[in-house]
């Protein structure tokens, strides 16, 4: 099982590679440029590369492509994750429109709200669905990820419904801690965490 | 200088000291319930409550209100930062209408878009103008913080505009890396880092 923080170094490899530098049309890269970049140690780059079985060619550096597959593959990017959104306001109407989620693999089944006004809104080819429509989606095919965009309010109370619905996987922006089943896995998207070092790192420069 | 890991703990017990538990009501809260809530070690809270300066009352516990001053003065959440916002796309108009930041002490005092339809769009008190006009709004007040919400491939050259209009602290959320002088502070939110460790849990529980 990988370490966050390799898989966090990943995700910003991936980055690199996938930018429209010039340097990336290239067919190779070296790790130490990537390194720079990044403000990184070359040696930690080339280790993790070797950990997701990519190695480099003498002379000729690393092959991007295979990089870049590596990197997928090892993220399950390259899977199908069946995910809903609950919460179709402003952050969840900006979370349905990143076409960015489909490169990871994310394909939304379903999009549901309390409003009823915003109910039979499109969102791309789903139309907004009261939070009671649920099971009849759920029961359908297996939903991989529930994605809570709600008031901080109303979060605990979704997060039972999607939880006795049989989704395992819940990605919470709201900023308070969900109370969960120990089988499912929560991961906290919480702005304010970075709020909160760039309201430090503003006080420091201010005051130091 | 505080250490990130404190920062991201304190903002985390924030949220619990301001969440609507009926326990939060009472005046005072044990580290053991914090503790309990966020899957920690209660003596790490009792440190983390010491390095900034709060303590226990014996048999009584810690003071809520105290407790939170303490850790908003301390992450600076009672400044007041003024920002500007640059991409009012669907991320950009999430950003701009979440009422939470102004907790934080986030104060937006301009909004820009390359896209000539959205000028003289109104969010709240401000209305979306051309980037051209950033060095006036700049010139007026300092400008503390630059949110970028452009797609990846604008980023880099508003983010260059942004620093040569003499703004230090970058928050961005363009998927890549922002090359900036050495003085300037850049926090990426990378929402592929969430996702990334999102999507290969969901591989781990498909394929473990
Ligand atoms: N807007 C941002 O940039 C931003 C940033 C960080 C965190 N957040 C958090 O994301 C959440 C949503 O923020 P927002 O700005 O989109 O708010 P919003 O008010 O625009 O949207 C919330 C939506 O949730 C719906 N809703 C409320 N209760 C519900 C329930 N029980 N079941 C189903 N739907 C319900 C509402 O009808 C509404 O459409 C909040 O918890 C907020 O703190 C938002
Ligand atoms: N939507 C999301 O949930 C989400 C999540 C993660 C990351 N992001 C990232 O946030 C950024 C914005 O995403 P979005 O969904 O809001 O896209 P969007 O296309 O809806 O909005 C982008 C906005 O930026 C403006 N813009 C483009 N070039 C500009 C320039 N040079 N100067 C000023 N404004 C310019 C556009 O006119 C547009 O209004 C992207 O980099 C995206 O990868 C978005």
């Amino acid at each position: 099982k990988l370490k966050h923080s390799l898989l966090e170094r990943l995700v910003h490899y991936l980055h690199v590679l996938v930018e429209r530098h010039p340097d990336n049309e290239r067919e190779y890269f070296s790790s130490a440029h990537v390194a720079a970049l990044l403000h990184m140690d070359d040696t930690q780059i080339r280790k993790d590369l070797a950990a997701v079985g990519v190695r480099g060619y003498p002379r000729l550096g690393f092959r991007t492509l295979e990089a870049r597959e590596a990197i997928r593959r090892t993220l399950g990017f390259n899977c199908r994750h069946r995910a809903i959104l609950v919460g179709a306001g402003h952050l969840g109407g900006a979370l349905a429109a990143y076409k960015g989620f489909a490169g990871y693999g994310i394909q939304w089944v379903g999009i549901f709200d309390a409003d009823s006004d915003k109910h039979g809104t499109r969102f791309g080819r789903l139309v907004v669905q009261p939070l009671s429509r649920l099971h009849n989606v759920a029961r359908k095919r297996e939903i991989h990820l529930a994605v809570i965009a709600v008031p901080s309010g109303a979060a605990q109370d979704v997060a039972n419904q999607v939880v006795t619905a049989g989704i395992n996987t819940l990605w919470n922006f709201a900023p308070m801690s969900l109370v969960v089943p120990s089988r499912v896995y929560v991961r906290n998207e919480h702005i304010s965490v970075g709020l909160g070092e760039l309201s430090y790192h503003l006080k420091q420069s201010a005051d130091p």
